[in-house]
């Protein structure tokens, strides 16, 4: 009768908001589960349950207060090198929407991998290294010039997937304006003689952010 | 889903009872992309006087129950619950579709009591 199925709806969003959710999600296409994720989950899965409680609002896998991990696809474009050819080998805006972090969340760790495709960057030339930058950005595009990088390495050569933690860029967990804009540049270092021009964009094969975050019901345990 | 009932009488007394949920029968098979359900049990079953050792009861649950047993129409008997809970996690899409790994307390219940 459409009294009770008024009655299931109503618990229905009580049982989905007590879970975090605003709604019942309805997920326009089925985005593959990182690997990261599965293997996380297969882990709990199948650890026997300890006597004690273990700590949930903790992520041991990487020994972080959170009970809530998410993986951000990059929405971000490549940008235009804007420098002569040789040295720049690709600038891309990364940008991913955090909106999904609910009121009261706050942020834990984050970090960025870097997916290339395989071997895409072989060592530049003899004595020559391949150098990463990453600046804070607008979601509108690169950096104002100048700015100090959030982070800089330099590799003899690219391994296929590189992971970076970014917890020092967000100041105490706070995103501004429920997103993230940064700007990561390659570039052949210095000296040597590159052999041939270093692999563009088409190298980058997918970057992804991966969050924990410590929900508002967990902080009030763990304040209780 | 509870466990079909058994060809012997179920023990009356307070304890932990069989109940799989089975996110497809709720309707969320479409976003959680794990479990497909789990085993989440429910507490059922008498507290009557004399209160067993095993039932996990509080002193006031075995006043409750000796006053029950004198005045039952006056005061219930105490109630069968969860005592011990533990929690599971999720893996799902959320309203973004990012896919999210959630830990949930308070998902499975361990223990019965009397309260």
């Amino acid at each position: 009768s459409p009294v009770l199925a008024a009655e299931l709806s109503r618990q229905e969003s009580s049982l989905l908001k007590s879970l975090g959710l605003s709604a019942k999600p309805s997920p326009k296409s089925a985005v593959p589960v990182p690997p990261v994720l599965w293997r996380m989950f297969q882990r709990r899965k199948t650890q026997p349950r300890p006597q004690e409680e273990p700590d949930s609002c903790r992520v041991e896998e990487f020994n972080v207060p959170g009970n809530i991990v998410r993986v951000f696809a990059d929405q971000g474009r490549f940008l235009p090198e804007g420098q002569p050819r040789g040295r720049l080998c690709l600038r891309k805006l990364l940008f991913f929407n955090l909106s999904a972090l609910e009121e009261g969340e706050r942020l834990t760790m984050a970090q960025l991998e870097l997916q290339f495709h395989h071997n895409s960057y072989q060592p530049p030339g003899p004595g020559q290294v391949l150098e990463l930058r990453l600046y804070p950005a607008s979601p509108r595009g690169p950096p104002q010039p100048g700015r100090r990088p959030l982070l800089e390495r330099s590799f003899v050569r690219m391994h296929k997937s590189l992971l970076f933690e970014l917890s020092a860029a967000l100041k105490d967990g706070k995103v501004p304006g429920g997103d993230l804009a940064l700007v990561l540049e390659i570039s052949a270092g210095d000296g040597g003689s590159p052999r041939s021009p270093c692999a563009g964009s088409d190298a980058l094969a997918a970057t992804s952010l991966l969050a924990v975050t410590l929900g508002r019901r967990c902080r009030a345990r763990r304040r209780r | 889903s509870s466990a079909p009932s058994p060809a012997v009488s179920p023990s009356p007394l307070c304890k932990p009872r069989r109940l799989y949920i089975s996110f497809s029968d709720v309707g969320w098979e479409n976003w959680i992309i794990a479990p497909q359900g789990y085993l989440a049990n429910y507490c059922g079953g008498d507290c009557p006087f004399p209160l067993a050792a095993e039932l996990n009861s509080t002193n006031h649950a075995v006043l409750q129950t000796m006053v029950h047993s004198l005045d039952p129409r006056g005061t219930p008997q105490p109630c069968c619950v969860p005592v011990r809970l533990s929690p599971i996690s999720i893996l799902y899409y959320d309203n973004s579709d990012n896919v999210v790994l959630r830990h949930y307390e308070d998902m499975v219940v361990d223990e019965c009591g009397c309260r």
